[in-house]
């Protein structure tokens, strides 16, 4: 079994677990926030059978979208570019996705 | 050392998590919300000894119950009955228990 | 690629994700609760190269504290000595870090 950690916007949230709950897959959601951003985002965990995995991939790929945040100047825009007002644009990923491998599941 | 990820529900998530402590266990937990039924429930971080894993999972089993909740037609029931008011019964686990395996631990 | 998970005080913790931005990382912050304390505390996720998480470790032992708290008596005192009123002295270290393996990392 894998443990899939998957970080999405919140705009994407609510459709990409609907998604997930409709294809069969097991969700918990966790409220939380980039780093860089200070915004609100999702933290979703799945636990999933090996041979799940590329599916589930599949449906964060096609219900999370990547999208440009104007943002007030925040700490470093190493990854971004500047415009004339102080703002900088930043692109946030549809998914940013983490697959762990589960020793041992249980539910009891 | 284990990192037990455990998702319980939130009217046994006081007595498990004192149950946990005051086995000398020590316990992170998070607020979260399945998938599914979008009710709210607990996710509980536990590092650990190896030889703990067993202890820890005997107290989970002990002090998270499964119920049957009632619940508005969510999106698809394949894991449960229906009846006549358009309600459907689904049957929620005591504990979803994740072990994961910790590569390095430390506390600075 | 490892997954960092960290908690840490939140008075740590904005200072903290600041200085691990600035050092290039990528964080994600949960809002989490200590089991013992019952005190709110901070969970970080970072997923990061294996050769970044030395460095990740360093910003952490800066910028996390170790402290004492006065709780009143909570469930059981192993690890800390009493005083007169009722009120046990519990240390609370800086940043409790788990690394874990992390087996395929996406950004969809
Ligand atoms: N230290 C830094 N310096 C310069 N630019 C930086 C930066 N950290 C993040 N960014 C940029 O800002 C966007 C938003 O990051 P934030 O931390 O708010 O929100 C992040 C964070 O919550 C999470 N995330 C991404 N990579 C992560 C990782 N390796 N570990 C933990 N969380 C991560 O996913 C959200 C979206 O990330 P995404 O990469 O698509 O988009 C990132 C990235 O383009
Ligand atoms: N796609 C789906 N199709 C049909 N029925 C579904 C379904 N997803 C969940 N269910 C059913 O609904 C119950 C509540 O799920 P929920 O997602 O709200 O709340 C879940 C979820 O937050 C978490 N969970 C369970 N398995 C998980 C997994 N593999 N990965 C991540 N979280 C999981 O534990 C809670 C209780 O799960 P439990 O299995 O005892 O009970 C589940 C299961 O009986
Ligand atoms: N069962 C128990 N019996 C006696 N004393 C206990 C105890 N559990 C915790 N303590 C003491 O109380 C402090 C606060 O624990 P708390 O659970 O509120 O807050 C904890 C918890 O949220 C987290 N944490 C620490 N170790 C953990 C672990 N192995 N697994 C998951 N979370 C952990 O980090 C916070 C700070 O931990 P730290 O070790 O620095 O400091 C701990 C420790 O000194």
């Amino acid at each position: 079994m894998k443990l899939i950690v998957a970080v999405v916007q919140n705009r994407d949230a609510d459709t990409t677990v609907d998604a997930l709950i409709t294809g069969g897959y097991h969700v918990t959601r966790l409220a939380s926030t980039g780093g860089f951003l200070r915004e609100g985002n999702t933290t979703l965990l799945m636990g999933l059978e090996d041979a799940q995995v590329d599916g589930a991939l599949q449906v964060l790929q096609r219900y999370c979208h990547r999208r440009r945040h104007y943002t007030p100047m925040p700490l470093v825009g190493a990854e971004s570019g500047f415009d004339l007002h102080g703002h900088i644009e930043v692109e946030v990923g549809g998914a940013t996705v983490f697959v762990l491998h589960i020793e041992h599941f249980e539910q009891v």
